[in-house]
């Protein structure tokens, strides 16, 4: 059986709340390392993976692994009854038609449950190749998420040109075009503001838009996100989690002209 | 501007 208990239910609310316009159906995939889940978003441009550690939570139990066929809007439905505060156990048995769901306040004894029906999902796993990016950009979550919205009111797409001078991120549209350009920048006082660019060599790519605005929902899980690009391969946005856990996409460049 | 390509042409079937 499954039995695992987050602190604060904001976690799993905020996960959920930032994949859930990509992504209806998927599995939570349950082992004794921790819960996992990857699936790609109906057009297959966009691959979102999760990893929620064993030691995310406290306790842990996982005896065998446990695919939990999810609808994310229904689940979302549920975590809605969840206070941000609140601690949350998520139960399964090994072969469950149900998750059980229950909050409970910290605050005082109000404890509540519910029972989410699972479903069977057939999923394809792919298998995401080691790779060493070209560059690796860490910025602030929120500075990521303003420049793909400020962009997006001009064009569909974003080119991200990451070279020895800063990482440009550039569009062209019918009304006109826009950059913005980012230094590595240092903040003692609130490194949460930093932007950190690690370069081998220089890399030119063009994204959609809209799906980096989607991903940008992840924002309020960390202050920092890392983009990391290597020409020719899928873009990866990655939020960082406490204790190795994360929230990542994967995102397909356009090609050509 | 350019064609979307798929994440399934970089990533493989497990």
């Amino acid at each position: 059986m499954l039995e695992a208990k987050l602190d604060q239910a904001s976690i799993l609310k905020k996960v959920v709340d930032a994949i859930k316009d990509l992504v209806q159906d998927c599995n939570f995939d349950c082992n004794d390392s921790g819960i996992a889940l990857q699936a790609m978003d109906n057009s297959h441009v966009a691959l979102v993976s999760m990893a929620l550690k064993a030691e995310s939570f406290q306790p842990y139990r996982c005896d065998r692994n446990i695919a939990l066929g999810l609808n994310l809007t229904s689940l979302t439905k549920v975590l809605r009854a969840a206070q941000n505060e609140d601690m949350l156990t998520l139960r399964a048995e090994d072969a469950p038609d149900s998750l059980n769901l229950v909050f409970e306040s910290k605050a005082d004894d109000r404890i509540s449950e519910y029972d989410l029906k699972l479903m069977d999902i057939d999923q394809e796993h792919l298998g995401i190749p080691e790779t060493e990016y070209a560059a690796t950009i860490t910025l602030p979550s929120s500075e990521f998420r303003r420049i793909c919205t400020d962009l997006m009111a001009l064009s569909e797409s974003v080119t991200i040109d990451a070279s020895k001078d800063g990482v440009k991120f550039s569009c062209t549209g019918d009304i006109g075009n826009g950059a913005v350009t980012l230094r590595s920048h240092t903040n003692v006082d609130k490194p949460e503001l930093n932007v950190d660019i690690e370069l081998s060599e220089p890399v030119s790519l063009t994204f959609s838009l809209k799906y980096l605005v989607n991903f940008c929902k992840a924002s309020a899980l960390s202050h920092q996100v890392k983009i990391c690009l290597s020409n020719e391969v899928p873009l990866l946005v990655e939020y960082a989690l406490e204790n190795q856990s994360h929230l990542r996409f994967y995102l397909a460049p356009k090609i050509g002209d | 501007k350019g064609s979307q390509g798929s994440i399934m042409s970089f990533f493989s079937k497990k």
